[in-house]
Order: C-alpha cells, then structure tokens, then sequence
C-alpha cells in the first residue's frame, strides 16, 4: 500500500459518501443517473468475486464489502425509496447503457491476463468503471444547473481513479516486474472522460459561480 | 502455467 493509494481509495469512499450524504439529506436523487449507479454495482459484483477467496487484508475485505453494499443501496434507494425515486430524472437518464455493458464484456473476453471466468469480469469490471460515468455526465449536460453535492461526488469519483494512476507510476518504479496494463490503459481512458467536466469544475471554482455543464 | 499476480488493488 503506498500514499497514492491510500488517497485514491480514501477519495473514492469520500465520493460515495457525499452521494449517500445529498440523498439522504435532500431526500432527492435528482440529477444522479440511476444508470450510472448500477454500473458501479455491476463493476463491484464482477471485480470483488474474490471477496470469499482470495484474502488480502483486513482492509482490502472491508473496503470493498463497503463498496459493494453502497452501490447497491444506492440503487435500492433510487428504484425503490418511495420519497428518493419520485426525484428520479428518468426522462433525462436516457443513456444506452447497455450497449457499454455488452461492448466492455466482449472486449473483456479478447483482452484480458487469462482466460479465466474470474479474469474475463475482473477484466470486464475495469473496462466497465472506465465508462460507467457516461451516463452521469450526459445527464449533467442535459439537466443544466448542477448542485454543488453531485458536482462533488462527479469531481472526487474522478480524481479517485488519477490518483490510483499515480500509484500505479509509482508501483512500476518501485515494485520490480509491476504491469498492470489492463487496470493503467483503461484507468488513463477513465480519467480522460472527466478531463472536460474537471475544466468546467475548475471554472466554476475559479469565478465561484454554478457548475454548468455545455449542453 | 502462468498464475496471474494476486488483485491487491479495490
């Protein structure tokens, strides 16, 4: 475990926080895709099968039971709390999601360190994390004004994964025969997807006026 | 046969 990590994985938490955080203190879900929710799911499912067994830390177990109980809360919440899903913007939240599932799972099956059942979804849950945002950010575009809680769950959700790019640098410095190509190449593409809304983030920082995502 | 390095990364 090195610095980099830590930060990445304590953001990353920090995201999720501060989404559970703008559903339940606003009891509203408005302006988050539903979508995007549940590819996150689907990525913590595919990626953590090795919960029960592969032992790594006591951290590592307890870091992505709470991911994965999150992300399905998450979900729960905005399909089934009766207060949460009436904010729902369903008609916005129209992004063709499946087709990023079926796309990323194909090349899961071609590109991937084995053919394994466990390395095809570990494979296919990096890929999928490096689009899953896609939705969420075209919902951005689409609902205009943006509060300031999803603006910073989108804003800690990316830098999560530039700091894990940092780690990663740093591992293949110190570590010998460190390769992650699957997790750097798709972490690079994932970070690059918030490049625009990072710049209008900081914009909006800059003059301390509302995020607004150019339709 | 090649065994992939442990997933030590969330």
């Amino acid at each position: 475990m090195n610095i980099f990590r830590l930060a990445g994985d304590m953001t990353h938490l920090l995201s999720i926080i501060v989404l559970l955080l703008k559903i339940y203190a606003t009891k509203s879900c408005s302006g988050i895709s539903l979508k995007t929710q549940e590819l996150y799911a689907l990525v913590f499912l595919a990626r953590y099968l090795d919960l029960f067994t592969d032992f790594i830390s006591v951290y590592n177990t307890i870091m992505k039971v709470v991911f994965i109980a999150s992300s399905l809360a998450i979900v729960w919440c905005m399909r089934l709390h009766p207060l949460v899903k009436r904010s729902y913007d369903k008609e916005l939240d129209t992004f063709r999601h499946y087709f990023l599932i079926g796309g990323t799972f194909v090349l899961a099956l071609v590109l991937n360190e084995k053919f394994t059942l466990q390395e095809i979804l570990w494979a296919f849950s990096i890929y999928l994390e490096a689009v899953a945002i896609l939705p969420q950010l075209v919902l951005l575009q689409r609902s205009g004004n943006v509060d300031n809680l999803t603006g910073q769950y989108v804003f800690f959700l990316g830098a999560y994964r530039a700091f894990y790019i940092l780690n990663w640098i740093y591992r293949y410095l110190t570590e010998p025969r460190f390769t992650r190509w699957i997790a750097c190449v798709s972490g690079i593409v994932q970070t690059g997807i918030y490049a625009d809304f990072f710049y209008y983030y900081f914009i909006s920082w800059k003059n301390n006026s509302k995020l607004k995502l150019p339709a | 046969c090649y065994q992939t390095p442990p997933k030590d990364e969330l």
